[in-house]
This record gives structure tokens, C-alpha cells and sequence, in this order.
């Protein structure tokens, strides 16, 4: 295999337990010029790697590291501990089921970066999937051997957007693209996912109503000034809005029943 | 406070030494969410005329909720996927992870959508049992189990 491959090997991390799989993890450029890399950790599946197809996990912010997230606090293999500078093996980690890779993209987040400062203030959803599209289609220059793999992308939160826009890319390119740059792409998954600003921001208002975390009047106010079907909201709405989310400094809006980190 | 001892974790140098990070030796630390990230310049409203189009070309599509979160919850996305408007092929039903039930699931033609009873925005750290569950069944392109 490539050279590049066994020097992404990862040994042993510090506190990390003995595991039965490899793990690889560094940089793949994504732009020369510019000098944009994304940084990547990636695990074999528990058994039977070979036959058990490639899952790239995403997640949102947009700026959040699929690392901290998905790989440490998730569905990754190692999960950071309460107070103990060692990591914990996750029983119920996906790479049971796919060898699983963990993406930090775009550029600027987590470990990744451009040598090109001007770069962090021209992201967008457009040059993330674009970015991502030529990671993947390097990394498999690096790991031939997982190219005829089955694919797929799962993520949450604003990756309802990297998701699908990443997969039309590998899925244009797999039409239109030179035969080389194939990707056995088969499918998508996204959880509370952002997919539609309208019936996102209905549906927040809707749920925080019926969950009991709104009052009658703040969520009459929303229904009085909001029309999230348009881009700019009205001073009348944004008022309304701030209401809203104060009620969210106190309790955690990503998990209504859990306690608050004090 | 899962994330206060990552960013730990993740800064320390012996580290990001195994890990063969942080070879530029950035000017900033590493963080769970970027404060390096300027504008956000391009987003669409709705990521659904994608998503049909992916449908029609015969990319398999599930989508999951855990339903104790507020920020995206249940109600947002089961109102984006009516308005995506595809006929249903198999109707609302409980779907059961050690004799409780995991969840509900609906199958509609070319999507398939997954609720995980008392998961929040990060359905696999709530509920990492069902989370292996419905990443299991999605890859086998298998119904969640109904018994």
C-alpha cells in the first residue's frame, strides 16, 4: 500500500485501551495552492474489515469537528472520561458494523487548516462539499484497497446540509467523472437533521409549545410576527425570538430531559 | 460536560503527536466548534430538492430523529418530509430495542425515517444501543425490528 498509508498509521494513543483493529489518522490536501488540508481519523471495523463497506460520519455547526463529536463523545471507538486523562472502549461503536472515518471539515475546523487566511472567510456550504468531495477522492489514491467498498455518509444536525450536498457531488461524479474517481456510493443517513429552514424553525416553535417550555403568550407572539418561509425576519419577530431562546439558557434545548453542564 | 474533557484531551501535545495532528502548529487551540470560521457565505433554505433528486437516482436515504431534542426536534422533521411529499409504503409503527420500543418508523417510497424514544440532538451518545441498532439496519437496507 501506498507509503503515505503506513504513515497515518496510529500507534497507541496515550490512555488508549488495546483494541483488535488499526487506526489511521493526518492530512490530506485538498488544495495546493492555498494549502488547504483536512485532517481525518479513521478506524478498520472491529472484524472482518475487508468484507464491511466505509461509513464517513459528519457533524454539523456549521464549524463543529466530527471528532469531538462523533469519534469522542458518539459512536466512535474512544470516548473521553469524566476527570481521567484515558480513553474508554465504546461497546456499541459503529465500527462494530463499517470501517468508520471522522472528517474535520472545513478547513478551520478542528485540526485542519489553510495556509491561506482569507480562505476562513470565504467557507460555505459550496467549498465544504467541494472540499470533501476531493478528500475522499485522495484518501482513496492513499487507501486503494477501500475503494471498491461500499459507501456511505451518516451525520447530524447541519450536516442535513453536508450530507446531501457532499453525495451529489460523489453522485455527479460518478455520472459525469473520469472512471477513476468512481465511488461505490450507495446511500445516506441524518439525524436531527437541518434540511429546511421553514419547517425546521416551525417545527422548534411547534415542539418547545407542546413540550411545555414556552408560555401561551411567547409562542402566540412567534405565530403573531414569524413567517420563516421568508429569508429576513421582522424586528417584531426577532423580539419575539429572543423570548424564545432566553427560556434555553436554562434548560439544554439538545436534550430537554438531561441535567445542564454547571 | 463531555466536551470540556475532549478540548483537554485533544490539546494535549503527546497527543496530537500520535494522532500526527497539528503539524503546522496552528496559532489557535483545538475546539469542539471553530472560532477560526469567519462568515458562513452560501447556504441554501432547504436541502430537499437535493435530497429528491438522490431519491430518483437510487441513492438509499434514512433519516433519524431522537425525539427529546429541541433544537431540530421530531416535529421539524416530520414536517420537512411532508412537504418532500413522498407516498408512504409502510405506516407509522413502534419499532423495539430489548422488549421496549426503540421508537417509531415510517417507510416512504425511496426514504426511510427512524424516531429514537428519548434520544436528544446526539441520538448515538443518548442512546448508544439503539443508535447500533438503526446504523445496523441501515446498512443491511433492513426494516427496524418490529417485535
Amino acid at each position: 500500500y501506498p507509503e503515505q498509508q503506513a504513515a497515518d498509521r496510529v500507534g497507541r494513543l496515550p490512555g488508549q485501551p488495546a483494541v483488535p483493529f488499526q487506526q489511521y489518522a493526518g492530512y490530506v490536501t485538498v488544495n495546493e495552492s492555498h494549502g488547504r488540508a483536512l485532517f481525518y481519523w479513521f478506524f478498520e471495523a472491529v472484524d472482518d474489515a475487508p468484507k464491511k463497506p466505509l461509513v464517513l460520519w459528519l457533524n454539523g455547526g456549521p464549524g463543529c469537528s466530527s471528532i469531538g463529536y462523533g469519534e469522542a463523545e458518539e459512536l466512535g471507538p474512544f470516548l473521553v472520561q469524566k476527570g481521567k486523562p484515558e480513553l474508554k472502549w465504546n461497546p456499541y461503536s459503529w465500527n462494530r458494523e463499517a470501517n468508520l472515518m471522522f472528517l474535520e471539515s472545513p478547513v478551520g475546523v478542528g485540526f485542519s487548516y489553510t495556509n491561506t487566511s482569507s480562505d476562513l472567510k470565504k467557507l460555505g456550504d459550496k467549498i465544504t462539499a467541494d472540499d470533501a468531495y476531493i478528500f475522499l477522492l485522495n484518501w482513496f489514491k492513499r487507501f486503494p484497497q477501500y475503494r471498491s467498498h461500499e459507501f456511505y455518509i451518516a451525520g447530524e444536525s447541519y450536516a442535513g446540509h453536508y450530507v446531501p450536498q457532499l453525495s451529489e457531488k460523489i453522485f455527479d461524479g460518478n455520472k459525469q467523472g473520469p472512471k477513476e474517481n468512481h465511488i461505490n456510493f450507495k446511500g445516506f443517513m441524518i439525524g436531527n437533521a437541518l434540511m429546511d429552514d421553514e419547517t425546521d424553525q416551525t417545527g422548534m416553535i411547534e415542539y418547545a409549545w407542546d413540550h411545555a417550555v414556552i408560555s401561551d403568550r411567547v409562542y402566540a407572539d412567534i405565530k403573531a410576527h414569524c413567517n420563516f418561509s421568508i429569508e429576513n425576519a421582522t424586528n417584531a419577530c426577532n423580539k419575539a425570538l429572543d423570548e424564545y431562546f432566553a427560556v434555553y439558557r436554562l434548560i439544554d434545548m439538545y436534550s430537554l430531559y438531561t441535567p445542564v453542564c454547571t | 460536560c463531555s466536551s470540556d474533557y475532549s478540548e483537554v484531551y485533544f490539546n494535549r501535545p503527546d497527543v496530537q503527536a500520535a494522532l500526527h495532528a497539528n503539524v503546522t502548529k496552528m496559532g489557535y487551540n483545538w475546539t469542539h466548534c471553530s472560532d477560526a470560521i469567519g462568515n458562513w457565505n452560501d447556504a441554501p433554505a432547504s436541502t430537499l430538492p437535493i435530497i429528491r433528486k438522490l431519491i430518483a437516482g437510487g441513492i438509499r436515504v434514512w433519516v433519524f430523529s431522537g425525539d427529546t431534542d429541541g433544537r431540530i426536534p421530531v416535529t421539524a422533521t416530520r414536517l420537512t418530509l411532508n412537504k418532500l411529499g413522498l407516498k408512504s409504503v409502510q405506516e407509522w409503527t413502534p419499532w423495539y430495542d430489548h422488549l421496549q420500543v426503540g421508537g417509531w418508523t415510517i417507510t416512504y417510497e425511496g426514504l426511510t425515517f427512524v424516531t429514537i424514544r428519548g434520544a436528544g440532538h446526539e441520538v448515538p451518545m443518548h442512546t448508544p444501543r439503539q443508535a447500533l441498532s438503526l446504523f445496523r439496519n441501515f446498512l443491511g437496507d433492513k426494516k427496524m425490528p418490529p417485535t
